[in-house]
């Protein structure tokens, strides 16, 4: 299952509907410090359905919703679509594996409410986390190296060395 | 389960016997169990040889050193069981030229299997991207999408001083 | 004692207010004392509010963000009470092009009062410096300082390749 | 009281002396990765009497003796000379503030045995640690910030962020 499109709204820095479509081979993603390059990373592992705020630098889930600038007022909801290309349905549940392309978005409300979809309809979290089991892609796995995690790797005590080697299996 | 790790580990260990050379221009690595007895309490412990220096404790290497034996530790998991798609969120960044350019080259192979999405601030690793989305933030606060010219890149990095 | 670390504080708080904008271009920090009554025990936090942003969570801001904070709160104190000598090994690693120029600037009016001795791997870095000391291996694992030609600098790095 | 001369002998990857002359000003220190530069900064926290180990990156003192390469045989002592100019005498103890040089000498033997000296003449760590109490330069001082270090104050508690105001004070 690769990449095809992301379209991020109200999503930390991104107030104004973004949408990037990523080709096949390698993406860099560029721009001065602070314009917004890691919050992409972020968005990505949220709609995979990353559930540890600290994993996404921030305090409280909210944090993720557009706080607001000098010149705009904060948003209500964060809302990111990620709509991947089923190239290996075999690694799909049985349900998914006729599609073509799968969509999964997720929406949070300052009040606190959450909405979860795939492919427009309305699911559980629970159900966008098995859209990546058995891919090896889940929000947490080794395919995602967030800044500054790759020296943890060589700092890291021994056992936890182990973790990387045991994800893979 | 004990048999799964012990092959997992052996295939990722040959990996990165043959993928820490080609990062380092030479040198050796491998990997060690601390406790070969107890497979599944076991921590895993990198051997790093740099190219014509000795086996050195992992934290008397170079801030360099270490990352590029990170990145050759992972590169070697992300061969044995390639994820559909790699997020790296500038892991160049304490490279040098010669490495980076040796990173980018491998980098190529493993995009064979996998997508790469890179964030990078090195300007090397964006001319070996097939393609570059560049962010800015026009407005402040504000993220917006624009694209982004490879032949125009050293031009526009001037400008935005 | 209590009244020599609050006034410490309080000349390092309007330092670093006045030290912020000119490393961000704008915006504005300040320090806060986590527990005020008692100073001998309060921790010290960072409000950092960015050119045109919000104030946010620290652990909000981007990799470059956080270190040029840090690096305004170094400096704030490094003007306050200057040391005979600093040495700064690679703190502007994570800065783009504009960041590093602005930190070089304040590092030049540092450098009045004391003497700096950085290691970077950033050429803006080195072509504001007064004199250049190269370190190499040519004999693997050997280090070896060689004179280095400023002009030369970009035609020799594109050599060691 | 500024740096003037660097020497090292047999200190980590300096089998070879090496003679650093300091001017006034910016200097930066350049080369590829694992050349050595970090390990020039290690050699002055060292010869300024550093007495712990891991923040010279080591696990025990025998660490920063020059270890031998494929082509080298290690060698059995490491010395550090850093000769500072005394130009700020009312900083310095009296039967120093004479001087218009300081010279400090760091020894250390396979053996285990230490040596120290202040000009040439025999003296304690103690003595070492001396010449720059009372000038805010000590091998802790705020003046040294090591590769990586940056990302700890930004990351650091609020306690141990005021530790940095405490050694300025
Ligand atoms: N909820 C939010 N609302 C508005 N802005 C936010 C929100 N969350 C984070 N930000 C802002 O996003 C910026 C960080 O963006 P990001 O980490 O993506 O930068 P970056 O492009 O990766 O930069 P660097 O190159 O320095 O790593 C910070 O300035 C932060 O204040
Ligand atoms: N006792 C020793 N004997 C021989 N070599 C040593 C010793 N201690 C450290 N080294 C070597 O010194 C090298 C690290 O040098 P250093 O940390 O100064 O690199 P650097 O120039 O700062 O590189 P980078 O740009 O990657 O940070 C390592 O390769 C390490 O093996
Ligand atoms: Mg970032
Ligand atoms: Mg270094």
């Amino acid at each position: 299952m690769r990449l095809k499109r992301l379209e991020i709204i109200g999503f930390k820095s991104f107030p104004d509907k973004c949408i990037i479509d990523f080709p096949l081979g390698i993406s860099a993603i560029v721009g001065p410090n602070g314009c917004g390059k890691s919050n992409i990373i972020d968005a990505i592992k949220w709609v995979m359905g990353e559930q540890s705020i600290k994993q996404l630098r921030g305090k409280s889930m909210g944090d993720v919703i557009f706080s607001g600038t000098e010149k705009r007022l904060q948003l209500n909801m964060a809302e990111v679509s990620l709509t991947l290309s089923n190239d290996t349905p075999e690694t799909v549940e049985a349900d998914l594996s006729q599609l073509t392309e799968i969509m999964i978005t997720r929406r949070l409300f300052r009040s606190g409410e959450s909405a979860y979809l795939i492919n427009k309809q309305p699911c559980r979290l629970k159900d966008i986390h098995n859209v990546f089991l058995g891919s090896g892609m889940g929000a947490k796995s080794c395919a995602i190296v967030q800044q500054g995690n790759i020296g943890a790797i060589t700092d890291a005590a021994p056992e936890e060395r182990r973790t990387f080697i045991e994800e893979a299996a | 389960t004990q048999k799964l790790f012990m092959e997992m580990f052996n295939n990722v260990n040959e990996q990165f016997k043959a993928m820490f050379p080609r990062l380092f221009a030479g040198g050796s690595a491998w990997l060690e169990l601390t406790q070969p007895n107890t497979p599944l309490e076991t921590g895993v412990e990198l051997m790093i040889h740099p190219p014509g220096k000795k086996v050195t404790r992992l934290s008397l290497l170079s801030g360099g050193e270490k990352a590029l034996s990170a990145i050759a530790f992972i590169f070697s998991i992300f061969l044995i069981n390639p994820a559909s798609y790699c997020l790296l969120d500038e892991i160049d960044a304490p490279l040098d030229e010669a490495n980076t350019n040796r990173f980018n080259e491998l980098l190529k192979i493993i995009g064979e299997k996998s997508q790469i999405i890179m964030i990078s601030h090195n300007k090397r690793s964006m001319e070996f991207s097939d393609m570059l989305f560049g962010v800015t933030m026009g407005e402040s606060g504000v993220s917006k999408l624009v694209s982004v010219d490879i032949e125009k890149l050293s031009g526009r990095s001037n400008a935005q001083n």
